[in-house]
């Protein structure tokens, strides 16, 4: 998760 | 392997079916009103003449538009946000350059050797200024073998899902719940061939292009690091973050 911060965002955003 | 009935596998193919024509960045009917327009001579002399930096920060910004397609394809398979958060993760960072690469066949024309790019239809040529023309070559001479395949919409989306599920990826920390939902995701890959009257060998077929796309991301990774060491503030200022995330 640390690691990719964009991509665990991504995943946890509402779907666009 | 999780026995499941007609029913199920067909209400399987059915719902990622949905989610990857919802998710799939381009559709046939809008790439037909492109007519399969190519790049202009003068067009591509202006990629190949391109920095090579600048050519590689374009398909990086390409590559990273696409990714934020299949990682939304991949929310919406089920079970896919079941898992674990690092599993998700791990899944999408291995999985999401194969899936593009599936998905390309549905913007490639065979005939003209090209791929929709940058508004047009673009050649291995448009593509020279990158400096990998080996890797170039390989990617197109995939997207010919996958477009040889006439695979359906259905048994694209369902390849796809199956591709993003792999559950031999390292450093997944719920292989068995990963495993499972593959199982059932081969189980509908079967199903929709039979349905669609493929001949027997379709599976394996399929199962033939997960090496070639392993070793086309590899490349594509070694690519990138080979590229790197040369320009390294190129690709620590301008690159996609989340390209970096993903493949640096």
């Amino acid at each position: 998760k640390d690691k990719h911060k964009i991509l665990h965002q991504l995943l946890q955003n509402s779907t666009s | 392997s999780p026995s499941v009935s007609t029913a199920e596998l067909d209400h399987l193919v059915q719902t990622i079916s949905k989610s990857h024509l919802e998710t799939c960045q381009y559709l046939t009917e809008e790439l037909q009103q492109t007519s399969w327009q190519s790049f202009l001579q003068a067009e591509v002399e202006s990629y190949q003449s391109k920095p090579r930096e600048l050519m590689w920060q374009l398909c990086a910004v390409k590559i990273t538009e696409a990714v934020q397609y299949v990682v939304e394809f991949a929310k919406r398979i089920d079970g896919f946000m079941e898992l674990c958060q690092n599993d998700q993760i791990v899944l999408l960072k291995a999985g999401s350059l194969e899936v593009i690469l599936v998905r390309m066949c549905r913007l490639f024309d065979s005939q003209n050797n090209s791929v929709y790019f940058d508004g047009k239809f673009a050649g291995p040529d448009v593509f020279r200024a990158l400096g990998c023309d080996d890797l170039i070559t390989s990617v197109f001479d995939f997207a010919n073998s996958m477009c040889s395949l006439r695979l359906s919409e259905d048994e694209l989306a369902v390849f796809s899902a199956f591709l993003l599920l792999s559950a031999d990826r390292s450093w997944l920390q719920e292989k068995l719940k990963v495993e499972k939902l593959q199982q059932k995701t081969q189980l509908a890959l079967q199903h929709v061939l039979q349905k669609n009257r493929r001949e027997d060998g379709a599976l394996n077929k399929l199962r033939s292009k997960v090496s070639a796309l392993r070793s086309l991301c590899t490349r594509h990774t070694e690519t990138l690091s080979a590229f790197r060491a040369v320009h390294p503030d190129v690709v620590r200022t301008h690159f996609p973050p989340l390209y970096k995330e993903l493949f640096g």
